[in-house]
């Protein structure tokens, strides 16, 4: 059952996909499962859907693993998916918030890539698409969204490592995303999760221009940090993405910004032990532990301040 | 299944712009296979790049000429890959 599951290892998609379905069963008056399209190599995507109830609701969203090597990211979703089915009616923060809104819960981002990190090459970064004319494969599905699509900060070579892809949304599994946001149109607060450099950022990342919320989201990413902080001291710097690593055109939280998803933020979880995308399995609980404070910090304010 | 013998992961501490634009220029030569895991950006940030074995030495030499310092962050990145196959597959057989 998923009481008896191991969340302090990394898993297969085949065993996170299982853990979906266990979850599903075991927590049906909260939990569904919702398939948002395929993936290049023909898997299905999933979303995991929580809620009391009630129709037409406003959303938050959180995905991990939209770079599939960043292994802590997924381990971290599979631990806040459990944490939302044991806490919901525990936890007064995350029970008003389920109160007003749905979360959903996009576990594997990047369902071929993660494959492929577990069995061909444990550092692959990008989707598995293929590129006509090129014998490099794949795009960085964090520069293929449409929001400064092919700017300075991603990169137009079918082999590197940030190459934005053909078009803006030409990965399926960007796509997939895009269409359920825009079908969805209520969703509130949208939180991608990255790892690794101990970061919480806001738009833009493509431009130095200063979102028109700055004070806003800097006001909410510092509460988010120091919630993060409390539990274990890990150390944090928020900021927008181009002020506070390089700048990143086409990435996702500038187009779910554009969207009018005012409460837009990238996570990159944390290294503390210097081993980067192969943090020790033991960190992943308290990895998820302490992003889940971060969490809930944004998803309740974004909870209380509905727009 | 792709193996990872003999790569090491280095952080490089770029002191100035300087240091910063070296860094960069090692990132454009393709044949060195370098895989940035945290990209040259300004002094300051940290600097994480995995570099197969054969570019190792080269690596390094070209790091050392520019006076530019790091560190080894992981020794040998296979050995990190065994170690975390090794406790998949242990906790996988506790399970059966």
């Amino acid at each position: 059952t998923t009481d008896t599951f191991n969340y302090a290892t990394y898993h297969t998609l085949d065993e996170i996909y299982e853990f979906i379905d266990q979850l599903v069963t075991e927590n049906q008056h909260l939990v569904s499962k919702i398939q948002i399209g395929n993936t290049y190599e023909g898997r299905p995507i999933y979303v995991l859907k929580f809620s009391t109830g009630g129709t037409d609701r406003p959303a938050a969203w959180i995905d991990t693993g939209i770079h599939s090597r960043e292994w802590v990211t997924q381990a971290s979703g599979v631990w806040f998916a459990k944490k939302i089915t044991t806490d919901y009616e525990k936890d007064p923060t995350l029970k008003a918030i389920l109160e007003k809104m749905d979360i959903f819960l996009e576990i594997v981002t990047n369902p071929d890539g993660f494959v492929y990190t577990h069995k061909t090459n444990r550092m692959w970064r990008k989707t598995r698409s293929r590129t006509q004319g090129s014998l490099c494969v794949g795009a960085d599905p964090n520069r293929n969204w449409d929001a400064g699509f092919g700017l300075s900060g991603a990169s137009s070579n079918p082999c590197s490592d940030t190459y934005h892809g053909k078009s803006a949304n030409s990965e399926v599994e960007v796509k997939a995303i895009v269409d359920f946001v825009k079908t969805h149109g209520k969703i509130k607060a949208f939180i991608s999760i990255h790892s690794y450099s101990q970061l919480l950022l806001y738009p833009y990342g493509y431009k130095s221009d200063a979102v028109p919320n700055k004070e806003e989201l800097d006001k909410l990413a510092k509460s988010a940090v120091t919630a993060l902080t409390s539990l274990y001291g890990t150390k944090y710097k928020y900021g927008s993405i181009i002020d506070t690593i390089y700048q990143a055109s086409g990435n996702t939280i500038d187009w779910t910004y554009s969207q009018g998803i005012k409460y837009s933020f990238t996570f990159e979880l944390r290294d503390t032990g210097l081993r980067g995308f192969l943090l020790p399995a033991s960190q992943i609980i308290p990895t998820a532990e302490e992003t889940w404070l971060a969490l809930l910090t944004i998803i309740d304010h974004a909870s209380k301040n509905l727009y | 299944t792709e193996i990872f013998v003999g790569h090491q992961v280095l952080r490089i501490s770029a002191a100035d712009e300087a240091q910063v634009q070296k860094v960069k220029e090692l990132e454009s030569l393709e044949h060195l296979q370098l895989d940035f895991w945290r990209d040259p950006v300004r002094p300051g940030l940290p600097i994480d790049v995995r570099v197969p074995f054969p570019s190792v030495q080269s690596v390094k030499v070209f790091l050392e000429s520019h006076d530019i310092s790091y560190e080894i962050m992981i020794e040998d990145v296979q050995s990190l890959l065994d170690e975390e196959q090794k406790q998949m597959s242990a906790l996988r057989a506790r399970a059966l």
